[in-house]
């Protein structure tokens, strides 16, 4: 993924397992 | 809660380390932007685990750190 994706930044929710910019559809 | 240290990280698998550290950093972030908490935190984690250790150490650097990622935000939203 790039920084000009709509959905970037991933949003962080605590207690949510992480998975980093995988959160993002390409 | 327990402090956070280099080593108990390390023993974490990458994304746990992640977690670890979210988790850590969002209260801390949600206390200065508490609309915006989610994505700083998102922002954040994609910095180097160490850099991220001495934010949570020094609220200094987190503050800066965090002020410098509502800019890139900012700045991204208004394309």
């Amino acid at each position: 993924s790039n920084g000009n994706n709509i959905n970037w930044p991933p949003e962080f929710c605590p207690g949510v397992p992480w998975k980093g910019l995988q959160n993002i559809d390409p | 809660q327990e402090p956070l240290d280099a080593t108990m990280l390390a023993s974490a698998p990458l994304m746990d380390q992640k977690q670890l550290l979210g988790e850590r950093l969002y209260p801390l972030i949600q206390a200065y932007h508490p609309n915006l908490a989610g994505k700083i935190t998102g922002m954040l984690l994609e910095m180097d685990n160490t850099e991220l250790l001495h934010m949570l150490e020094s609220p200094e650097s987190l503050h800066a750190k965090v002020d410098e990622a509502i800019a890139v935000l900012k700045a991204h939203q208004a394309k």
